[in-house]
């Protein structure tokens, strides 16, 4: 048996939002700690990794560890169907093949219930490691994404670089080139629109723009992004959400031959 | 130019 009432549901509709161009199917796994997700797109070069934790739903009840297997075009055109402002309830049985979206309006005059049929997914779960990254940049997502959509009109990789003078964005086109650096800006009175480097030591990597344009449809969970670099690992780009956990996405850096 | 490596290259099954 399981039943996870989030109150505010628009944060499930927006993490589907956020991945479902990104991955076609995944396996949710619900167990005590929470929600979960990981899952590669189809050509292996990025991973989602999604927890929402179980403190963070209103109810939540998982009477044991489950995998539910979802489509996540299918599961976002039911999402749609719910209001902004609608407490969304899953629920289902254990061994069942569907699953049960309930969508309450927050004065309970409109309830509605979706049923989805689940699938059985092949997936791979890959081992995380823990890691020292060599910077964390923490900027505002707003900006992020403007400089992933900026220079994506000009070229298709982006140079991410981490020195002292700041974080570089660097990309080369047919019709020229582009560098964006954001110094640290350490804005006490509004911690949301600070810039923050921690730097160990200065790194440069080179990334596929489409990807980082994807994982920005996740902008608007969170008012910061924190992107963790290191010369020898994916790239991780973390939307936390907010009391609840995080997405982050794993993006495999481009590498000379 | 740089070619792309995959996640799995980085990261190993569990």
């Amino acid at each position: 048996m399981l039943e996870l009432r989030l109150v505010q549901g628009s944060l499930l509709k927006k993490v589907i939002e956020a991945i479902k161009d990104l991955v076609t199917d995944a396996n949710f796994d619900c167990s005590a700690t929470g929600l979960s997700l990981q899952a590669m797109d189809s050509s292996h070069v990025a991973l989602v990794a999604l927890l929402l934790r179980s403190e963070g739903f209103e109810h939540y009840r998982c009477d044991r560890n489950i995998s539910m297997g979802m489509n996540l075009n299918n599961m976002s055109k039911m999402l749609k169907c719910a209001g902004n402002d609608d407490i969304i309830t899953i629920k289902g049985d254990d061994g069942g093949d569907t699953i049960t979206f309930m969508f309450e309006s927050p004065n309970q005059d409109k309830i509605s219930d979706f049923e989805m049929k689940l699938m059985d997914i092949d997936s791979e779960h890959l081992g995380i490691p823990e890691a020292e990254y060599h910077a964390i940049v923490k900027m505002p997502s707003s900006e992020f994404s403007r400089i992933c959509k900026d220079l994506s009109s000009i070229g298709d990789t982006v140079v991410i670089s981490v020195t002292k003078e700041g974080v570089k964005f660097t990309t080369r086109g047919d019709i020229g080139t582009a560098n964006i650096v954001c110094r640290q800006n350490k804005t006490i009175d509004k911690p949301d629109e600070a810039t923050i480097i921690e730097m160990n030591e200065p790194v440069s990597l080179t990334f596929a723009l489409r990807y980082l344009n994807s994982f920005t449809k996740a902008t608007s969970l969170s008012e910061s992004v924190t992107i963790s670099l290191s010369s020898d690992l994916p790239v991780v780009i973390e939307y936390k959400i907010a009391d609840m956990g995080y997405i982050r996405f794993y993006l495999a850096p481009k590498i000379e031959d | 130019g740089p070619k792309q490596s995959t996640i799995t290259k980085f990261f190993g099954k569990v």
